[in-house]
């Protein structure tokens, strides 16, 4: 469901020209868990991006359900996005005006899911946060926003789920209940999960491994 | 060198209500390293806040070095945290505009502490980002920008630190290195080391641990 072939990344910023990846090649099929680790910096979250559209790679391709997404217009990318990928930032990134229930409920309105106040709060009630629907993320823990964030990514049963480390500002109680939901998408659901983690309890749910460092791939591992 | 003594924290917002800290009394020796632990929303941020004169208690109150922080005027808690205590936020808060160089040498600046720069460059080698010292946070990843904010913290030697899940976004290698950097700033050089943490790893080089539950402290355990 996930093909990525040959992808480079440059940072160019003023003067200054950054290799964040070298020739990286991956394969994500559908009903997978799959994990991208690598030591900080490594490259995992410009990778991440660029696999679900956010970035434009330097070189290579990223195929997207059959969908070749780096040839596409940014408003045919933008649709294709909206309607198939669930993406969960590594700062959360919520809307900062909008209570927690609103940030789930603008996904479900921009996909045009009828009842999104209802299945906001069904959402929200999943990652244990129904009691605070009302709260604005200032007003929101640091785990208390990741499960929003995850919530709304979840909205409208996106096909494709790419999380940048979701259970970072979780306590084992809640980041095992996280890793559930997101192992039942993918077995349950048949949905493709790629998941970027430092956290070693995400092993025991994956079914294959990339390792980056220094912007290159460099371990496959097959467990399951 | 803490010592807090039944603490009461209520949030409100317009016209609710939220208490989200009751009865909480905590106490840490110098040359102890400390860990709060608990799940997400049980208060441990707002105790840390409380701790470092960040947020005032709704009643209770806070010791630091054997001076009543609650009691101080404004600017005077300010010139005490500025002289005593370093604190590293979940969310970093590094000064955008600023590169990573220059987010630590501000530190050294309001300190009055003379070559900043070089100072500044030396505690980012201590973190492993020298190399990065030029770019600004939107330039960083998320366990680079982890790295820099709690080098900032670290700098003018601060008699106290206090880290709100500093490790959350570092993968074990990185992770390992903070740890032992913050356990050598506890036993080798006597400070006070209180860490917020979800992560197990740290729990090898803890002296105490306090867990906290809804508000409440459940657990005081003593490992050493
Ligand atoms: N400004 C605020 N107004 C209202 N409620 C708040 C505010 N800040 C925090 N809270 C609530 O207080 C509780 C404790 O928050 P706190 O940030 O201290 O939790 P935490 O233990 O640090 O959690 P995490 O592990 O997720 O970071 C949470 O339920 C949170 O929703
Ligand atoms: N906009 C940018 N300009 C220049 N360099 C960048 C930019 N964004 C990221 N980098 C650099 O690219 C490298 C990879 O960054 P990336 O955010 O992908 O790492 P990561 O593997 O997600 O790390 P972490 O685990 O710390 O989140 C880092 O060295 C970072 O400093
Ligand atoms: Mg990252
Ligand atoms: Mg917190």
């Amino acid at each position: 469901a996930i093909v990525a072939s040959h992808i480079n990344l440059v940072y160019r910023n003023g003067g200054e020209e950054f290799n964040a990846l070298q020739d990286v090649s991956l394969t994500v099929k559908s009903g997978e868990v799959h994990l991208l680790m690598g030591p900080s910096g490594s490259g995992k979250t410009t990778l991440l991006s660029i696999l679900a559209g956010l970035l434009t790679p330097t070189r290579g391709q990223v195929n997207l359900l059959g969908e070749e997404i780096t040839q596409l217009s940014r408003s045919r990318l933008a649709a294709f996005r909206l309607k198939h990928l669930g993406f969960v930032f590594q700062g959360f990134n919520l809307f900062p005006a909008l209570t927690a229930c609103e940030n789930v409920e603008v996904a479900f309105h921009l996909k045009g899911v009828p009842q999104a106040r209802k299945h906001a709060i069904e959402l929200l009630d999943q990652v244990g946060l129904a009691d605070r629907c009302n709260h604005r993320p200032q007003d929101l823990s640091g785990g208390q926003k990741q499960r929003v964030a995850i919530a709304r990514a979840l909205a409208g049963n996106p096909q494709i789920i790419m999380a940048d480390e979701p259970t970072a500002a979780l306590d084992s109680q809640n980041g095992h209940a996280i890793i559930t939901l997101l192992r039942n998408l993918a077995k349950t659901s048949g949905r493709t999960v790629l998941i970027v983690t430092h956290d070693p309890r995400i092993l025991d749910v994956a079914d294959r491994v990339t390792d980056l460092e220094d912007g290159k791939v460099v371990t496959k591992a097959k467990l399951g």
